[in-house]
């Protein structure tokens, strides 16, 4: 599993 | 998406922009800090690995694409093209003093112990701090050229320009995501004497120069 967190910005 | 957010990548944009045709147009690098390319395209790599595993949007694609390129098209430039116009002598800020800090940070603060979450922690904590060689720099010749501030200018816009975008998501999304907005909050910081020096010389036409 790489990460559960997703970031949607930049 | 919001226009906060938006105006911060078109001067996030902007500032690679000025920079690379800066460098192209007077066939120099003079005055800029390789050491603050090299970070920040250390911080892109790191942060934008997510490409392949994690879809946003074409727009996000697009611009992460873009960010990486641009970092490592102007390290080619600085280091191989143009490396004669390259002034290293004055480039002499020691990144090790970042690099370890930032790692350790990203290794102990941070959403999830997992390789790619501790990577985005890592790029976030370094991109706040990337800009110092180069504030370094133009500190030890006591001036920038006029396209240098410029360049600088818009790129400290964009993480201030980000943190209205925080504060806008905050209260129509309430979404909020500690790490970025204090690694923003603290990378807009080191700029504010730059902009200080900005509005009052640069602006009214005169060259940034520090007193002696």
């Amino acid at each position: 599993r790489f990460t559960s967190v997703l970031h949607d910005e930049l | 998406m919001n226009v906060f957010r938006l105006a911060g990548d078109m001067s996030h944009l902007l500032a690679i922009i000025i920079l690379l045709l800066k460098i192209w147009k007077t066939r120099s690098c003079a005055g800029i800090s390789g050491r603050s390319q090299l970070l920040f395209a250390l911080t892109y790599t790191a942060r934008y690995l997510d490409l392949v595993t994690n879809w946003v949007s074409l727009y996000n694609t697009v611009m992460k694409v873009f960010f990486i390129a641009t970092s490592y098209a102007t390290i080619y430039l600085m280091y191989l093209k143009f490396k004669a116009t390259y002034d290293s002598n004055h480039d002499t800020f020691r990144v090790e003093f970042l690099l370890l800090p930032v790692t350790i940070l990203a290794l102990v603060l941070n959403h999830e112990f997992s390789f790619m979450e501790i990577l985005w922690t890592f790029s976030i904590y370094l991109e706040a701090v990337a800009i110092l060689p180069q504030l370094f720099m133009v500190s030890k010749t006591g001036e920038a050229e006029s396209i240098t501030s410029h360049y600088l200018f818009a790129l400290g816009s964009y993480r201030l320009l980000y943190i209205f975008n925080w504060i806008w998501r905050y209260y129509t999304e309430e979404y909020y995501d500690l790490i970025a907005i204090i690694a923003g909050v603290v990378q807009t910081v080191l700029y504010c004497d730059f902009f200080y020096l900005y509005f009052t010389k640069v602006l009214k036409g005169k060259k940034l120069q520090l007193p002696a």
